[in-house]
């Protein structure tokens, strides 16, 4: 019910600024129950301001801004209540390199308090570099689809050549 | 609890036997645009119960079986198991007396699907209650879809809301 | 016919004067997230004419003004110049006399925006259609904004078909 | 009218065929008026079928697959009436290698045939790397966008170093 939600959204509220700040590297964040006085009925608003920058709705946020702060978000719930596995399909893709930096430096510090499986698809050389293990998938027949382990010595060399 | 290993047979374009492994740490899944990434995530979620054959990129559920290629005919049958180790015994009544799970989902055409535990059918409400259990399932935010990220942040307040229902 | 500058003064967080030449061939444009890339297309857009706030992701026009930082107060007044050339005199009869066109748009707070054409007041309807007869302008399916790219294959069919009326 | 809506459709489907089997160096697709006898109540479907799959509806295609087909398209009718300037931000974002050289080498192209100024924002290495010049846009003073041009030889330096 009604408080279950409302202890819910303190706690992934507070998570929520912690988290943000850290993916950021400075700015705050905070969450917001609006709309109607019983949370059960309330919209899930979110203010967010990177450092330096006015505290805003998120629409104004560039597109880059606008994923590290879902990630934050998505994370403060995980944290809650964390799964055997998590899977992140190309979340990286609208980010510059010292993000992409920051969110898997994120992804391993949950992998390692919550021991959950990460599953983490990308084409970014840089995460592929961050990863434990990496599979490829290939398609040598067309449309049939194969899984190989790739060894991350291949990998390491895969990334000097690009 | 923790899963161990996703196997898929039929199921999309992963027409052979196919065993991923899932381990805890990270894991990275890469290859070329097409070749069967997203594929996976969605063999995952169909394990898990999902009924929705929209979130599946499909019109029916049975596009999930193999449709054939140019030089390959289509198949009528796709299977998708997951392994689930229970040895901390943490899963719900139903599945208490097993160290291992294996569930398994199996489609065939113009027969509909099923679901198995261990070998013995179960409901589709077992199966996903079993994943709910572990905060996890078909419906999890903690399974990114491709281009879904954004999603959280365009959707309208109320619907966000439901984010924190999982939570709570 | 063809653009060789965009010039910003107080647009979005282009607080400060900012000239980007515009020349034939690829022009990439890079920068950390945030840093203004997507404020950029969206000048462009603004000064040929664009009528939704919504699509410059604000809530109202004046979301283009520069709206301070912790540092720096906000202002009133954004200003975007356009330079087309039009020695071969392709723009339409309003714009035929000119070599050079400088289209302005200036917008300040609670006063409401207003265009210039080499300095003298023209409708936005006039601009609009300089823009349309050089299949530009503010709606046209050349300028690709960022997550657009998709929309083109997610829309109804029946949506579709206005990128078909353009070529018509 | 619909004289007019029907030789465009016939134009940018028999371009937009073109430019997908080059852009997937090979396979087909086409473009077809659905829903409606009458062209100007039709919808514009989308048929695919990318080297060696079957021809399918877009929707199972991948969302690189998608992005290239939507390429396509998208230039197939750029091309019937080439506009003095073309924005593309971030359009790359969901490439793979091999796919972002074709997509680069089709704009490369279109530019020369056409003589369009292209815009094109990127945070990919590859990308950059085959662009005629290179604006930067940092914020020096955070909030404040100041605009760069960067020299060539430099972005050299910094593909070198990635
Ligand atoms: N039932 C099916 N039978 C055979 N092939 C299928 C089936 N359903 C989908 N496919 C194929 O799977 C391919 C899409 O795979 P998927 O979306 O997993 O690619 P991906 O590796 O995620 O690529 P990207 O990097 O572009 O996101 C499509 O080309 C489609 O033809
Ligand atoms: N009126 C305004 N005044 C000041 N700053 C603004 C204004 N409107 C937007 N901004 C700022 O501009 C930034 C967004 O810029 P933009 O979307 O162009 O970034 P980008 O370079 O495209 O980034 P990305 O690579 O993530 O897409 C936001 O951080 C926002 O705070
Ligand atoms: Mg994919
Ligand atoms: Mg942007």
């Amino acid at each position: 019910g009604r408080a279950r939600l409302l202890d819910a959204f303190e706690l992934v509220n507070e998570r929520f600024g912690v988290l943000f700040t850290k993916l950021f590297g400075g700015g705050s964040a905070r969450l917001e129950l609006i709309g109607s006085s019983d949370p059960l009925e309330a919209g899930l608003e979110i203010m967010a301001s990177p450092p330096g920058k006015k505290l805003q709705t998120i629409s104004l946020l560039s597109g880059g801004e606008q994923t590290m702060t879902a990630i934050a978000l998505l994370f403060a719930v995980f944290m809650t209540n964390p799964a055997p596995i998590c899977v992140l399909d190309e979340v990286d893709a609208p980010l510059d390199e010292a993000n992409v930096n920051r969110f898997c430096g994120m992804v391993s510090e949950i992998a390692e308090q919550t021991g959950t499986a990460f599953l983490v698809i990308t084409h970014n050389p840089v995460t592929m570099a961050r990863m434990d293990r990496l599979f490829g998938v290939t398609m040598a027949e067309r449309g049939i689809s194969q899984l190989l382990s790739v060894d991350l010595q291949a990998a390491a060399k895969m990334r000097a050549a690009e | 609890v923790n899963f161990t290993k996703l196997k898929l047979l039929g199921f999309k374009s992963f027409v052979e036997p196919t065993e991923l492994p899932i381990r805890t740490g990270l894991t990275g899944i890469v290859g070329p645009n097409g070749c069967g990434k997203s594929n996976l995530v969605e063999a995952l979620r169909w394990v898990m119960g999902e009924t929705s054959a929209k979130r599946m990129r499909g019109s029916g559920m049975e596009d999930v079986i193999f449709n054939g290629t140019t030089d390959r005919p289509a198949r009528n049958i796709a299977e998708v198991h997951l392994a689930v180790n229970n040895s901390d015994r943490k899963a719900p009544a139903a599945f208490a007396d097993f160290d291992e799970i294996d569930i398994t989902r199996r489609i065939e055409r113009n027969k509909g699907s099923n679901y198995r535990a261990n070998g013995k059918e179960v409901r589709a409400r077992d199966v996903q209650l079993l994943f709910a259990d572990l905060a996890s399932g078909a419906g999890s935010s903690a399974l990114v879809g491709q281009g879904k990220i954004g999603a959280l942040i365009n959707a309208k307040a109320t619907e966000r809301r439901s984010i924190l229902e999982e939570a709570a």
